[in-house]
């Protein structure tokens, strides 16, 4: 396709099949092959193509500055997302990489539903020497986020890291659970938590789109932690929602251990997606 | 929906007589779009397609007084025909105890699938085994442990480092215990991990289940189909369990699983709590896929 100004039918089809392979979407395959077309001719196909990707891609406005307001600490990220999407493990690999930096971390284990949740995180909270607060199984998840938030406050933290329990978008009551844990944390820290991070699954087809949409109407998401990039899914998705909520994805995962997590890298991407 | 798009389509027509080519094409492309917003694989979908077009090219749809009723019958029948003409329970062996390998990648719910499966044989009389062949994850024995304990199974874990050990041990402390079932409880893995997948091949000429389940998250999109190709070609799938139907997902990822290994799905999963396991219903998915 490269060096190519236009594209013949077959070229094309061949170009839509490969966006739909990669969960980019029937509606938004449409509008990629739309800038291919009408794309500035002095471009061939293929980098009016990538140049429309990265657009779709890079964040529309700046992170909310991860530090707390007049740069208090400590810095509160609250984790969300599907159930199995990866999110205890990211916040392990996050921990991780901000005590790499020197950083002193703090770990919440607010998922109080899932079985050994707390004991899973502890794992990654001694791999990254951070602290750990948790609870009885069964304790209200805003209580936790609460005491932890304290905690942090009281001991110097820089970051805290909130781990919550999957939950899936489309149950309200859960949804609601999880503003009250946004609620609970503010009023223990005005203005926390600083960052929302919505982590989810790269082989999530088209649901990925109504999961960004509703989480985000629960409680502000700042990014995505797309998970599980060392499979074959594209994550194709991410330009969806993008395109229409202007979540930017701020972190990949790429494996299972502690060090498998990268800044995400739009041109990168793109290129994995074209293959 | 589709069946609105479609009969919209064939109202515009009815005034002809009977319909052309053209239109059954017209109208099997709808089907195409509508199989691809459902998550449904792209080769998969265009398959689907293509025998739909085929049978409403024939005498059926062409010659019939009401072509936009019978197409979309042709695309319901054809859909759960795919997904499983007739249900397939849990098949037990001849000789207890009946072993069940769950396997399938990161996150998707095999561990709470194990324990939702255990519960669920429990309830009907029997005696079960939950066995942890996850010795990678963080806490993986410790979730396992706690789910079988409010399922009301034996727990079944070694220190051992080799799975297949682990699973063959597990297989015959089921004979030891007179169990009924045996469920092995694998990591997740990816299809493309050549170590971890030659792992559950292994396991499974140790531990001889009757059973092997893929647990695919109904979430997921265009990937399903080759996951669903890797994990039976390496292993000869029996069946598969579709878990997270308590989400608003279409639910492609079912028909993908099922047109490129023939697996049958088995059970799904509808919530998190142990009960939240239902037997599959073919034309249920059929009209949640078709939307
Ligand atoms: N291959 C791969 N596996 C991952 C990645 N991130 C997480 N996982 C795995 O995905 C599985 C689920 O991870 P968890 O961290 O427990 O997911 P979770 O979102 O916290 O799950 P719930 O709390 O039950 O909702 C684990 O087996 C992880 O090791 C990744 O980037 N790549
Ligand atoms: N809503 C919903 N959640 C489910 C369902 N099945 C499993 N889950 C949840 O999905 C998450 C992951 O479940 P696990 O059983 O740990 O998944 P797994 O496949 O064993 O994960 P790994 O061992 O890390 O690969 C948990 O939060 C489960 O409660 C379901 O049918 N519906
Ligand atoms: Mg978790
Ligand atoms: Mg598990």
């Amino acid at each position: 396709l490269s060096g190519k100004r236009s594209l013949s039918a077959g070229e094309l089809d061949r170009l839509e099949g490969l966006l739909l392979s990669a969960d980019v979407g029937v509606e938004g395959t449409r509008r990629l092959l739309q800038a291919v077309r009408q794309g500035p001719s002095e471009l061939d196909a293929l980098e009016r193509l990538k140049a429309e990707m990265l657009a779709i891609l890079a964040p529309k406005s700046d992170y909310r500055p991860p530090g707390g307001e007049n740069g208090g600490k400590p810095a509160v990220w609250l984790i969300l997302g599907v159930n199995g999407s990866g999110k205890t493990t990211s916040a392990g690999k996050l921990g991780s990489r901000l005590a790499g930096r020197g950083l002193k971390v703090m770990m919440a284990a607010a998922d109080t539903y899932r079985a050994a949740a707390g004991e899973q995180l502890a794992v990654w909270a001694d791999r990254a020497g951070a602290e750990l607060v948790a609870s009885k199984p069964g304790a209200d998840p805003a209580a936790v986020a609460y005491d932890a938030v304290a905690a942090a406050q009281a001991r110097g933290t820089d970051v805290l890291l909130v781990d919550t329990a999957g939950r899936l978008h489309n149950k309200k009551h859960l949804q609601d659970e999880l503003r009250k844990i946004h609620a609970t944390i503010g009023k223990r820290m005005p203005g926390a938590p600083h960052l929302g991070l919505l982590v989810m699954d790269a082989a999530t087809g088209q649901s990925g789109l109504a999961q960004a949409r509703l989480f985000s109407q629960a409680v502000p998401v700042d990014g995505i932690v797309l998970t599980k990039l060392d499979g074959t899914a594209k994550g194709g998705i991410v330009l969806a929602i993008a395109q229409e909520l202007g979540i930017p994805v701020a972190w990949a995962g790429t494996g299972e251990g502690a060090g498998d997590l990268q800044e995400f890298d739009a041109e990168e991407f793109v290129e994995g997606l074209l293959g | 929906s589709l069946t609105d798009k479609l009969s919209s389509l064939f109202k515009n027509l009815t005034g002809q007589g009977k319909l052309s080519e053209a239109n059954v094409r017209e109208a099997a492309a709808q089907v195409r779009l509508a199989l691809l917003e459902a998550d449904v694989n792209l080769q998969v979908a265009e398959d689907f397609v293509a025998r739909v077009q085929e049978r409403a090219l024939g005498a059926e749809v062409l010659s019939s007084i009401t072509p936009g009723h019978q197409f979309v019958k042709i695309v319901h029948e054809q859909l759960r025909e795919t997904l499983g003409g007739k249900r397939e329970a849990l098949r037990f062996a001849s000789q207890p105890p009946t072993v069940v390998m769950v396997c399938g990648l990161q996150g998707s719910g095999k561990t709470t699938t194990c324990a939702k499966l255990g519960a669920l044989l429990k309830r009907s009389g029997k005696r079960v085994i939950l066995a942890a062949a996850d010795i990678y994850r963080p806490a993986a024995a410790e979730q396992l442990e706690i789910l079988s304990q409010q399922a009301g199974c034996i727990f079944y874990k070694s220190d051992s480092t080799d799975v297949a050990a682990i699973c063959a041990g597990a297989a015959e402390a089921g004979v030891r215990k007179l169990a009924d079932a045996v469920i092995l409880d694998t990591a997740g893995r990816l299809h493309v991990d050549a170590e971890m997948m030659e792992e559950l091949v292994r396991t499974k000429a140790a531990a001889r289940p009757h059973e092997i389940l893929l647990v695919l998250d109904s979430m997921t999109g265009q990937d399903a189909a080759l996951v669903a190709a890797e994990f039976n070609s390496k292993l000869g799938l029996t069946g598969a369990i579709l878990t997270k139907l308590d989400s608003d997902a279409r639910g492609g990822a079912a028909l993908s699983l099922r047109a490129v290994s023939g697996a049958a799905i088995k059970y799904v999963g509808t919530g998190e709590k142990l009960a939240d396991l239902e037997e599959f219903h073919p034309e249920r998915m059929a009209s949640r896929i078709l939307g």
